[in-house]
């Protein structure tokens, strides 16, 4: 499944 | 960034003080009659070790940086007064939810629903789905023990908030960035549920003044 981009979340 | 996800962060950030607050002022984990579940605080600083391990090759922000680091330095440190400082206080006959299960679980999970299957990205799922579950212990504490000192009322509340404007932040992103990200999610909607119950009992008695006591 797609992935999100950069993890920008903490 | 957005103000939901930012006050979220924040409400993460005065649950840890909250905590080292009260961890501090009682001298102990268990108060009179609230205890703190080391086996949650344990599994926070898993997660935290396991979801930041691009500390140093995914620089996103100053801001996300320091926040990784605080996150990874508090969680151990309340490990570390919990296993060593207070340690008299600390009762393990009652901290007695099978936290094996719930590593198992996430552990499990993660090697099977990611999106991709590397070592880093595997940790990172499976840090996601711990920390849905990584509240049990101390809920279940709570079942135990029927009560909880007020204090430890607005730590849960804090924490659960912190998730719960999380899912609000995720709203806000598929809205007006079509961020997609179906793990955190899912997993966020299951964490912020597990708090339901507990939402409930604090809005309708600890907010009145009244003690926080199971049914």
């Amino acid at each position: 499944s797609s992935a999100p981009a950069a993890k920008d979340e903490l | 960034m957005n103000l939901f996800r930012l006050v979220a962060d924040l409400m993460h950030l005065v649950s840890i003080f909250i905590l080292l607050l009260k961890m501090q002022k009682t001298r102990s984990v268990a108060g009179r009659c609230s205890r703190i579940s080391f086996k949650t605080q344990a599994l926070y600083a898993t997660v935290f070790l396991t979801r930041y391990t691009d500390l140093f090759a995914n620089f996103q922000s100053l801001y996300n940086t320091t926040m990784k680091v605080f996150f990874i330095a508090s969680s151990l440190y309340i490990v570390f007064l919990m296993k060593f400082k207070f340690k008299a206080t600390n009762d393990p006959r009652l901290d007695t939810f099978k936290a094996q299960y719930v590593v198992g679980g996430a552990a499990a999970l993660a090697l099977i629903v990611n999106y991709a299957f590397t070592v880093q990205e595997v940790l990172w799922t499976f840090s996601i789905y711990l920390e849905a579950v990584a509240i049990l212990p101390q809920l279940f504490m709570l079942t135990k023990t029927g009560e909880a000192e007020v204090i430890t009322t607005h730590y849960l509340f804090a924490l659960g908030t912190y998730r719960g404007l999380y899912l609000v932040n995720w709203i806000y992103r598929y809205w007006t960035e079509y961020y997609v990200d179906w793990i955190v999610w899912i997993a966020g909607a299951v964490q912020t549920g597990l708090y339901c119950d507990f939402f409930y009992i604090y809005f309708t008695k600890v907010l009145k003044g009244a003690k926080f006591e199971l049914p």
